[in-house]
């Protein structure tokens, strides 16, 4: 699965997500990248969330949405929010993945529970960051 | 203003242990690559929706991510694949699933979003849709990776012999 969030020079927020699915899944199966809300969403009063991992689970904790959710109703930042989600929800759900998501002022939060996840950001200004594992 | 971008090319198996330094200087090449083609976007002062299915489109053009070439096969040797696109601005949405033939399945969901009153379209009417916005189509050599192919019959083998193991990157994207 591949993804993006982007806030531009104007404050809007975008997602977007693409999969192949998982290995030998059974044809017709579909995971939570095109469930709006589980692993695509975007709201320019919160944040835009793309996920990766397991998305039978991710679909059933709408995962991307209920990042937005704590941000609109408890008042979180983008970081607590995300990392709540992804290391908690998820992860103590059997949901093993992450999520790379960007808030309306350009904070990004690219939490994962697994032992890696390709990445990487850039803001204005700042020289691009690439990663892979945890470190 | 100021702008900022984040992509992600997967969390599938990433051991350390199984990561050569070619193997990584790979992954990590592609991702700055891609990277580039979004943050161009933004450095233009272009929209976000644009960023994101820019660079979207281009890890799908990279056979090493699991979507658009080199996606994975499905048990009956088949490639379905699904995307998304969220406009933060109005909450317009557009997505397909379980689709063959768009060379960029994120571009066949911006297309659902903007020429459609849906949001999420399958089958033939998804082609249907891409097809009428102009978007490019590929046959399945193009698509196809030896890599990929090699996953799938691993996990059949493993399926056929009754093995199971715990690696939860099998449940991933």
């Amino acid at each position: 699965t591949v993804g993006a969030v982007a806030r531009d020079v104007h404050g809007h927020l975008a997602a977007a997500t693409s999969t192949g699915g998982m290995t030998a899944k059974a044809p017709g199966r579909v995971g939570d990248t095109p469930m709006i809300g589980a692993g695509t969403f975007a709201d320019d009063a919160t944040c835009a969330v793309s996920a990766t991992g397991h998305g039978e689970v991710f679909i059933r904790w709408t995962a991307a949405a209920e990042i937005a959710a704590r941000m609109r109703h408890a008042g979180q930042p983008l970081a607590e929010a995300a990392r709540a989600v992804v290391m908690e929800d998820l992860a103590q759900n059997d949901g093993s993945g992450g999520a790379i998501a960007v808030d309306r002022d350009g904070t990004l939060a690219l939490p994962f529970n697994c032992e890696g996840m390709y990445r990487a950001s850039v803001r204005s200004g700042e020289a691009p960051v690439i990663a892979i594992y945890r470190d | 203003m100021t702008y900022s971008l984040a992509i992600h090319g997967g969390a599938g198996t990433i051991l350390r242990a199984s990561m050569t330094p070619e193997r990584e200087e790979a992954y990590r090449a592609a991702l700055a690559r891609t990277l580039e083609v979004g943050e161009a976007v933004l450095r233009d002062g272009g929209a976000a929706l644009d960023a994101v299915v820019a660079a979207v489109s281009a890890l799908e053009d990279e056979p090493l991510f699991n979507a658009g070439r080199g996606a994975v096969f499905t048990s009956d040797g088949r490639q379905e694949m699904d995307a998304a696109v969220m406009d933060g601005r109005d909450r317009r949405a557009g997505a397909v699933a379980g689709i063959f033939g768009p060379r960029n399945p994120v571009q066949a969901a911006r297309a659902v979003m903007e020429r459609t009153d849906h949001v999420c379209l399958i089958g033939p009417n998804a082609l249907d849709v891409a097809r009428a916005a102009g978007l490019p189509f590929e046959e399945p050599a193009y698509f196809f990776t030896e890599a990929r192919w090699t996953a799938l019959q691993d996990t059949l083998g493993m399926r056929a012999r009754g093995e199971t193991d715990d690696d939860p990157a099998r449940r991933h994207g």
